[in-house]
This record gives structure tokens, C-alpha cells and sequence, in this order.
């Protein structure tokens, strides 16, 4: 379960701070997966105190609405990737980064497909430079794309280049899953899949034995 | 974070949470950065094992603007149907109570009324409309709410509320099952003219796949 509090003194209509969570809570938890189970109990409650000024920010379109967005999401994605960091189990953060898809949501419905994936995850616990498993996990995200404008690189290693596998020192990327690994940091997954402008974000964590471990032994 | 009493078991590391760049500075505090805003947290009992803090308070002086969203998981927690219900005719709210140890979801209709009395005892003590009171729960699924432990701590609880960075901390802590970290942070930045802070704090570790609305 993810449940989580959010403050802010910042003077804002109720309309408008309602709208904000939802796209922050759209662009932040909706876009982690640790295990692929949605729980019965997660909530984010977001207060706000208004305290911090006297003039309510009311449009969603005015240069303050913006502002209070970006401090939202920054917030908000925050807090959502701490909690994939921590994924039970979890030896290192997976970052999935897609580029031009036809809008934000296609995106991150890509995005976070990779992140679910749980070969792409077990690969990277494995500490295999997988680029099969990626492709195949954008390829059934339900998104539709030209196979020959799909790029993937791991880190600032290329593995896919128009749809095609690239030659790549194995030991090299291997290497960079194993650090990221051995020091709990981020494993950076890049995708392209056309021209769009559209780009999304998510999170997740590699797949570990100690996860079967920790959810065999706590009863439920 | 330590908090409460000094025992190893209750520590446990903060998580270096990284923010994403962009015009604003990471500071101090989680929840209780923001002007208006006290948190606690403690161990109230309910947790099956060890004595991490389980029960947090988050309270806001004044009316707050609320806002919440919520698993679509259609079988939700009795505390998550009870903030729902509350929102549909409410736009602030002043208290958010959440417990760890027992997530009172598949707990039927005992369970729903669980979570309105923790609410109207929360109401109680700080002077507020029930529905000013929102429930947060986290734990084992198809277990009630230790209700008698958690009415017994509120006195407690309330009396613990601070503005403080260690509120905020100890809070974050209290909302904890298997996390290894506590999770807290907060920014300001200038919005519209005026110095404007935002904080959270989150838990999460196993079970994660979100779907809210």
C-alpha cells in the first residue's frame, strides 16, 4: 500500500487544487509499479492552508497555477520515487524515460509498462542488459508505434537504433546495472518511439528473491 | 529518525529522496513546512510486532482546501470509502489521522464504522466537525482497525502535535510497515509573488501498483 500526505500554504481555490492533485498523482504515484499490485488502501490527501498569501491562485492557465503544478509534481514525484526505491527487495530504482510518443498520456502508459515489467525487472536484477525484454514490454503497451522509429538505450549505452539491436559492449552495460545495483542508485531506461512531442516518465525497482521471500512470510 | 523512546528498533533511515530540479530550494521538514500545518507520531499498540511508531496526526490550524485520490480497486478500504464519502460534500478539511498495522479493508461494515468512530474521536479532541477528519490506514488486509489502542493513544497523540522538523519526522516514520526509510520532503519556491512551501511524506515498500482517481 502507498498512502501519502501533501501540504501546502499556498492560497489556491478548491476546484483548481483538486485538479492539480489528480495531474500530479497522474504524473507521479499512478506512474510506479513495484510488484504489479493495486492495493485496496492507497490515498493521498492534499491540504492546503492558503496561509502563504491573500490572493487565491484560481486559474489553472495563470503563470501562479503553473508554478504551483510544477512545485506539486516536483513534490509529488519525489515522494513516489522514494517509494519505488524501496520496493521490497529492491537492489536498485528503475527510471523509464519515453520520447516521442503522440501526447503525455501514451508516454506514460509506455513508460510504465516497461517499469511493470517483471522480466525487465528480474533482468535487471540479473544485471542482463536485456534490450528484447524492453522492447517487447513497449511493444504490448497497448500504444500504437512504427517498430522502425523505436530507440532504447540503457544509461548513455544504445542497444536499438530504428528498431534495430545495436552491437554494444555487453560487459560494459552489464557493468553499469551492477554498480547501479551494488550502490541502491537508478538504472536510467531511455525510449523513443517516433517524432511525437508527447513524453512520460516511471518508476519501478528490479525483481529480487528477497521479494518472494518478505510476501511469503507476511501474513495477510 | 528516532522518535519517542530510544530503542534501536524504532530507528529507521530517512530516504534520500531526490527532487527534480527546477526554481525552488529543498528545505527542512516534510508536512510541517508549509505555515499552518503540526504533525505527530507514536506508538500507540497496534503494530503485530516491535514498537515503531504506528499512529500519526497531521493538523492544519485553519480550514484547509482538501483534496484526495483514491485506489479504484473496488475492494477499498473502509478508511479510503470514508474519505470519499466525506469529500463528495466537503471542500476542507483539518485533521488527517492514519494508523499502521492493520489496513481495516475487506472488514465489511464493522470496519466502515471503525473508521467513523477513529474519526469522531480525532473531532473530538481537537474541537472540529467530524467530517473535518480524514482516516488513512495501512497493515494487513481483512483486519480491523486495534480501535481500543488507537482511542487510548489520541490523548497522547494530540498532545504531541508540533510544527516542528521532528513532527514531520516522527510522523513519516509512524506511517511505516515494511518501508526500510521513512519518506519526507519539502520546497519553497515563489508562486505568484508570494513565498509558497509545499511537503509531503509518503510510505510504500510491497503492494505497489497505484491506480487512483
Amino acid at each position: 500500500t502507498m498512502l501519502g500526505v501533501v501540504t501546502t500554504d499556498a492560497p489556491v481555490t478548491s476546484d483548481l487544487w483538486r485538479e492539480m492533485v489528480r495531474i500530479s498523482a497522474n504524473r507521479s504515484f499512478n506512474q510506479i509499479s513495484v510488484d504489479g499490485d493495486t492495493s485496496t488502501n492507497d490515498c493521498i490527501i492534499a491540504l492546503a492552508s492558503g496561509l502563504a498569501g491573500p490572493v487565491k491562485i484560481s486559474s489553472f492557465n495563470s503563470i501562479e497555477g503553473c508554478q504551483l503544478q510544477a512545485c506539486l509534481d516536483a513534490v509529488m514525484q519525489g515522494l513516489a520515487k522514494s517509494v519505488a526505491w524501496d520496493g521490497e527487495g529492491a537492489t536498485c530504482l528503475l527510471e523509464v524515460v519515453v520520447f516521442g510518443a503522440n501526447n503525455e498520456a501514451e508516454a506514460a502508459k509506455i513508460a510504465r509498462t516497461v517499469a511493470s515489467s517483471s522480466l525487465v525487472k528480474a533482468a535487471v536484477y540479473g544485471r542482463d542488459p536485456n534490450w528484447g525484454r524492453i522492447a517487447c514490454a513497449v511493444g504490448y503497451a497497448g500504444i500504437d508505434f512504427d517498430l522502425n522509429d523505436l530507440h532504447l538505450s540503457l544509461g548513455d549505452i544504445p542497444l536499438m537504433r530504428s528498431g534495430q539491436p545495436l552491437p554494444f559492449d555487453r560487459v560494459e552495460a552489464s557493468t553499469y546495472l551492477k554498480q547501479a545495483g551494488e550502490s541502491h542508485g537508478t538504472v536510467k531506461i531511455h525510449i523513443s518511439i517516433g517524432n511525437g512531442r508527447g513524453c512520460g516518465k516511471a518508476w519501478g525497482c528490479d525483481l529480487s528473491y528477497d521479494y518472494v521471500k518478505i510476501n511469503a512470510e507476511y501474513t495477510t | 529518525v528516532c522518535v519517542d523512546v530510544g530503542t534501536a528498533s524504532i530507528c529507521i533511515p530517512a530516504a534520500p529522496i531526490v527532487i527534480p530540479e527546477g526554481p525552488w530550494k529543498q528545505i527542512p521538514g516534510g508536512v510541517t513546512a508549509a505555515k499552518g500545518f503540526k504533525a505527530a507520531g507514536l506508538y500507540g499498540g497496534l503494530r503485530a510486532k516491535g514498537e515503531k511508531p504506528d499512529l500519526a496526526l497531521v493538523t492544519c490550524d485553519v480550514d484547509a482546501i482538501v483534496a484526495g485520490v483514491f485506489t479504484k480497486n473496488i475492494v477499498a478500504a473502509a478508511p479510503v470509502i470514508y474519505c470519499r464519502n466525506v469529500l463528495k460534500n466537503s471542500n476542507t478539511a483539518r485533521a488527517i489521522l492514519i494508523n499502521a498495522g492493520q489496513a481495516n479493508a475487506a472488514t465489511g461494515n464493522p470496519g466502515y464504522q471503525d473508521a467513523v468512530e477513529c474519526a469522531h474521536s480525532v473531532a473530538q479532541f481537537l474541537q472540529v466537525r467530524q467530517e473535518d477528519v480524514m482516516i488513512q490506514s495501512t497493515g494487513v488486509i481483512g483486519q480491523r482497525i486495534k480501535k481500543e489502542a488507537l482511542l487510548n493513544s489520541l490523548p497522547r497523540l494530540v498532545n504531541s502535535l508540533s510544527s516542528t522538523v521532528e513532527g514531520a519526522d516522527a510522523a513519516a516514520v509512524a506511517i511505516t510497515t515494511t518501508d526500510l526509510v521513512s519518506k519526507s520532503v519539502a520546497i519553497e519556491a515563489e508562486v505568484g509573488g508570494a513565498h509558497v512551501k509545499v511537503g509531503g511524506m509518503t510510505k510504500g515498500s510491497g503492494m505497489i501498483h497505484p491506480n487512483m482517481a
